[in-house]
């Protein structure tokens, strides 16, 4: 079927051709469209009039570039009492599970990305999208190291007159915790296992930064692009990266109990130990 | 010395740490010093563990005997303790500790090489679990890195995860036990369901 619904609790997820494109908690009634995408932004060589490259201080892209799965993306769906996964091989190197817990009402996203091709010659920086309908006007909030979550407003600084030359980098910010968006109904929430770039370029949507492939330095001091590989044996390739985001829409005002405690949740994940025991005395 | 795991909480914190803004030589320095900061704390935790279940002893609990290990590599699928056949009357003990204040129920996964195990926790009772094949992607990935940073060929690969649902009270542990199922007792892991859907 070209239409697939996950998740045995209060949270089902739609995908639709092969997209996600709804996202139903019947316990609090939210019932909302939601896409999912990927694109990349193509490093700036320095060639340009300011000769500013995007490397490991500078995020300077050069366009945007879409990543699309040519066709539809076939999904393998795994269902069972505890979880249910959603698998897509979203390019050749780019890969996505999606999970759903029973008794949770958040989605859980793994990326796997990388080797970051650059037979190109172009650098890449790879994001993911994520659009809801909220209407958030300009205006989503970023966490602070992990504290407060900080008001940001499109092109705007409220201490002094901002002038945008660079409309994707200049509404950049760092996500250490998360970010969320509302409008006069929803809050739209996303949380992260790890530190990433992260913004909000259209209303309702969030993107993060997952991964960063550079052949340029920024000459801002590291002095080299941001361009490690992995070897094994003689064969070196770009890095893999594997982390995990979590997403939730709530009705306004819900979402800030679930943004601190899984948060903490996500920073300070249970400890798993294993020890082996021969014998029946293993209680 | 506790003094490699400050150093490597002081790298952690550092600025060019967190944002890769380092030469390439020194991100190198940086992951051996985290290494090594994180070897000498997975002795020190596992060393608290063992104290923490051993009955036995006083107090002072000076020679833990319960060697416990970690599986830091577990997000490419890679858990040599865990990837064991399990014969009768061996048992995997798998310890859950939470660091945080309040009580978690929370879902662990790790990989197994057979299906034929069974889950239960502390009080002997057998504990709901799910089993997802582990696909080739995961396989391809836990390959090449444990090749290239640990310098070994990853093994027998494990075919699935073991999925099972924990709970665990506040700044504490609870014990769940892995063995290989008895034809007769039920309550055996339920295979996922797995199917594709067309291309187009």
């Amino acid at each position: 079927a070209s239409v697939i619904e996950v998740g045995q609790g209060n949270l089902k997820l739609v995908f639709n051709e092969g997209k996600m494109s709804h996202y139903l908690n019947s316990r609090n009634s939210v019932n909302t469209t939601i896409h999912q995408s990927y694109i990349y932004y193509p490093g700036d060589d320095g060639s340009g009039a300011d000769y500013q490259a995007s490397g490991a201080y500078v995020f300077r892209p050069n366009g945007t570039f879409p990543i699309q799965p040519s066709g539809q993306v076939p999904l393998t769906v795994m269902r069972g009492p505890i979880l249910e996964e959603v698998h897509q091989q979203i390019n050749p190197w780019i890969y996505q599970i999606t999970r759903l817990y029973r008794g949770r009402e958040h989605a859980e996203i793994e990326f796997i990305v990388g080797p970051i091709p650059v037979d190109d010659e172009v650098g890449k920086e790879v994001v993911t999208q994520i659009t809801s309908n909220v209407r958030s006007e300009k205006t989503f909030y970023t966490d602070s190291n992990g504290r407060d979550f900080i008001k940001r407003i499109r092109d705007y600084r409220s201490d002094w007159d901002l002038e945008v030359n660079q409309p994707v980098a200049g509404n950049y910010y760092p996500i250490n915790l998360g970010i969320y968006m509302t409008d006069n109904t929803t809050e739209f929430s996303v949380l992260v296992d790890r530190s990433v770039g992260g913004s909000s370029i259209l209303d309702g949507q969030i993107e993060l930064m997952l991964h960063r492939r550079l052949l340029h330095d920024d000459g801002r001091g590291v002095a080299e692009a941001l361009n490690e590989t992995v070897c094994a044996h003689e064969d070196c390739t770009g890095l893999i990266t594997a982390g995990k985001f979590y997403v939730r829409i709530d009705p306004l005002g819900d979402g800030a109990k679930w943004r601190r405690s899984q948060g903490q949740e996500v920073y300070s994940p249970l400890l798993i130990a294993f020890s082996e025991q021969n014998g029946a005395d293993w209680t | 010395t506790a003094d490699s795991l400050g150093d490597a909480l002081a790298i952690a914190q550092h600025h060019d740490a967190v944002t890769g803004t380092e030469k390439q030589h020194v991100a190198d320095d940086y992951s051996k010093r985290l290494s090594i900061g994180y070897v000498e704390a997975e002795k020190l935790v596992a060393s608290s563990l063992a104290c923490l279940t051993d009955t036995t002893s006083n107090s002072k609990c000076s020679n833990p005997s319960t060697n416990f290990e970690q599986c830091p590599l577990l997000n490419i699928s890679y858990c040599p303790p865990s990837e064991v056949e399990l014969s009768q009357g061996k048992y995997l003990v798998v310890l859950v500790y939470n660091s945080l204040g309040w009580n978690r129920e929370d879902v662990i996964r790790i990989p197994v090489i057979s299906a034929s195990v069974i889950v239960r926790d502390s009080k002997g009772s057998i504990v709901e679990s799910q089993l997802l094949p582990i696909l080739n992607i995961s396989l391809e990935i836990r390959k090449l890195h444990t090749m290239a940073y640990l310098g070994i060929s990853p093994g027998v690969n494990p075919k699935f995860w073991l999925v099972f649902p924990v709970s665990v009270p506040p700044l504490g542990f609870s014990t769940y036990i892995i063995s290989s199922a008895e034809k007769s007792v039920s309550g055996h892991p339920v295979m996922s369901t797995t199917y594709e859907t067309h291309e187009s």
